[in-house]
């Protein structure tokens, strides 16, 4: 029962979090970005990364809404991959998503 | 003109 009472609903939504493997990989692809005009979607899990690994998985599918918190709505496809991949040089390691499922 | 086809997906 988290209502938001007409707030940005945030239901249906997942929170997956996931390390980066040796090569400091996650196992994804992203397609899509605000100069595609499309939503930032997840186009391929590849099977025994840290995206298939984690729990909950991410999803070929899913959208992502927010990158460490941060909201992505605005960014391109090129800031976007920016912004995951800095996530692993950051001093936790940890990327964060929060992704709708399709 | 809009080009549908050119879906760019990059793997991280």
């Amino acid at each position: 029962g988290k209502s938001m009472n007409g707030a940005v609903p945030h239901d249906n939504l997942v929170l997956i979090k996931m390390r980066p493997d040796e090569n400091g990989r996650f196992g994804f692809n992203v397609k899509g970005g605000a100069d595609q005009r499309m939503p930032i979607i997840v186009s391929r899990v590849a099977p025994g990364t840290p995206a298939d690994m984690c729990m909950p998985r991410l999803n070929e599918g899913d959208q992502v809404v927010l990158i460490n918190g941060r909201d992505i709505s605005d960014h391109t496809h090129d800031d976007v991959v920016m912004l995951i991949k800095a996530s692993c040089e950051d001093q936790s390691g940890e990327l964060i998503l929060l992704v709708r499922p399709n | 003109e809009e080009k549908d086809e050119c879906i760019i997906a990059t793997e991280v």
